[in-house]
């Protein structure tokens, strides 16, 4: 994605229709632009203000060539519309070239849905983007029923306005935030041949790492990276967790998803609840509430079996997430019942699954460096540790 | 969708001939790049030829911007995607101080 540099500086942007196209009905132009505006105000925490007088932050008009602004038409085909970035006097409005046959349909003329939403990216602060699939590509897609913003214009807004409470961008593929893990996907990474990441923002350590619905976030600080389920960084990131979560406190010490599809991070002596991107109000709670030590190096679920490893020092705690307690006999030593190469002081732990040998290995991180335990043999890997950041996120 | 291509960055057959565009194709291509911010527009005050080697600069430029092969040559599968139906705002916008960069 793109941004001009200009945004709206408040949060409620009004809206205006100066003329209608022949080619709909008046109701059927409203609904397209309006839903148009609403697929942005899906993703941020903006709200879009019809208005009927007076001048509007968003002027819509429909005209063919020549028509008040350097930029005429060129009849049908060619260009389709175009807008102007947040500002004075033609700041925000947009024009569309009425030579085209508009129609709010899939199968034939040009639906007025997708390229108002195109050109209202443009009213809200967002250039072309080069990703060709996303909607502020330059050029006419066409429409899918059940249209959603593509991730590359969702970050891309987000970015310029924040986010809606709970508006989290998806990838294709990608479970919606809030729906219940499925099983390990078979198509999982090769963890140890990741792609590398065009993101240069790569961090030397992180604070935690966390599969939460199926993808990796990584933290560090107050950001975020994101790695898709092909074990690829995702461009845009890192961001500020406090986009995603509300209230999140800075520098975890660690997260993970519960079997009960809540998301747990820790810092210190407190723990904190979240569906989804919600925070439960009545959080933080003391982590010796859970049995736990405070300052807790890692947190690693194990799968659905309703277990939880916590690692701290050179000590682990095995938590029974159905009777809320530690199993009895715990702490145990790491080296004991692991593998006496498993790092003590860790900064994170995770696991994820070779789709090649159906193997699942568990990663301890411990500042640059990640040891791979072989879940099926239960050691760590000869050639280890290696370079995280190289590995994974290809930096 | 974009039109896509079977030639790879690097691959012979690229430039070959049969790739090649018409005239017309490529007078269009010229409008095009000026239009969306991938070559200067002309100065109105003083004449000013474009070489070809600008030319195919502003071709390259549209190529990495779309993830095309990049050959800096007006191939089909370049002229395809501007014949494609799109927004009328420059995919690269010119500074203040009239030069192009991306934003």
């Amino acid at each position: 994605y793109a941004h001009t540099g200009a945004k709206w500086d408040r949060r409620e942007i009004t809206w205006k229709i100066r003329n209608y196209s022949p080619d709909l009905t008046t109701s059927e132009i409203i609904d397209a632009l309006r839903n148009a505006l609403q697929i942005w105000g899906d993703a941020i925490p903006n709200t879009f203000r019809r208005v009927h007088v007076g001048s509007a932050d968003i002027e819509i008009s429909f005209s063919v060539g020549l028509h008040q602004d350097d930029y005429p038409f060129d009849g049908p085909g060619g260009t389709l519309a175009h807008a102007f970035f947040p500002g004075d006097d033609l700041g925000g409005d947009a024009h569309f070239d009425d030579d085209e046959q508009f129609t709010v349909n899939a199968y034939e003329g040009t639906n007025l849905f997708i390229v108002a939403a195109h050109e209202f990216g443009h009213s809200l602060g967002l250039g072309h983007s080069s990703e060709i699939t996303s909607l502020m590509a330059a050029f006419y897609q066409g429409y899918k029923p059940n249209y959603e913003l593509p991730y590359d214009d969702h970050v891309g807004i987000q970015s310029l306005y924040g986010a809606r409470q709970g508006s989290i961008p998806s990838l294709p593929d990608v479970p919606i935030a809030g729906a219940p893990p499925g099983p390990p996907r078979p198509d999982l990474p090769v963890p140890n041949t990741p792609e590398p990441g065009p993101d240069p923002h790569c961090a030397n350590s992180y604070n935690a790492i966390a599969k939460i619905r199926g993808e990796l976030m990584l933290f560090k600080g107050k950001s975020f990276w994101r790695m898709n389920m092909k074990g690829e960084p995702l461009e845009g990131y890192p961001i500020d967790t406090s986009r995603f979560w509300d209230q999140l406190p800075v520098k975890l010490d660690a997260a993970y998803e519960r079997i009960d599809d809540k998301i747990l991070f820790f810092k210190g002596s407190s723990y904190w609840e979240y569906f989804s991107t919600n925070r439960d109000p009545s959080f933080p709670h003391p982590i010796r509430e859970l049995g736990l030590p405070d300052d807790i190096d890692a947190a690693l679920p194990w799968g659905d079996t309703g277990k939880t490893y916590f690692f701290k020092g050179d000590l682990y705690w095995r938590y029974d997430e159905i009777k809320k307690e530690v199993d009895s006999g715990y702490p145990k030593k790491v080296a004991d019942n692991w593998d006496s190469a498993v790092p003590s002081n860790m900064d994170t732990a995770f696991r994820f699954i070779d789709v090649e040998t159906k193997t699942w290995y568990t990663y301890f991180v411990r500042s640059k460096k990640y040891w791979r335990f072989d879940e099926s043999r239960g050691k760590v890997d000869k050639g280890y540790p290696r370079s995280f950041s190289e590995d994974w996120m290809g930096c | 969708a974009p039109a896509t291509s079977t030639n790879e960055p690097g691959d012979e057959d690229a430039a070959s001939p049969a790739n090649l565009v018409t005239p017309v194709q490529l007078r269009s291509g010229y409008n095009y790049l000026t239009k969306y911010g991938f070559l200067p527009k002309p100065n109105p005050l003083a004449g000013s030829l474009l070489s070809h080697e600008e030319f195919n600069e502003g071709i390259r430029a549209f190529q990495e911007f779309y993830r095309l092969p990049v050959t800096g040559v007006l191939d089909q599968s370049t002229s395809s995607l501007m014949e494609l139906p799109r927004c009328g705002l420059p995919d690269i916008m010119p500074d203040e101080d009239g030069t192009r960069k991306r934003r």
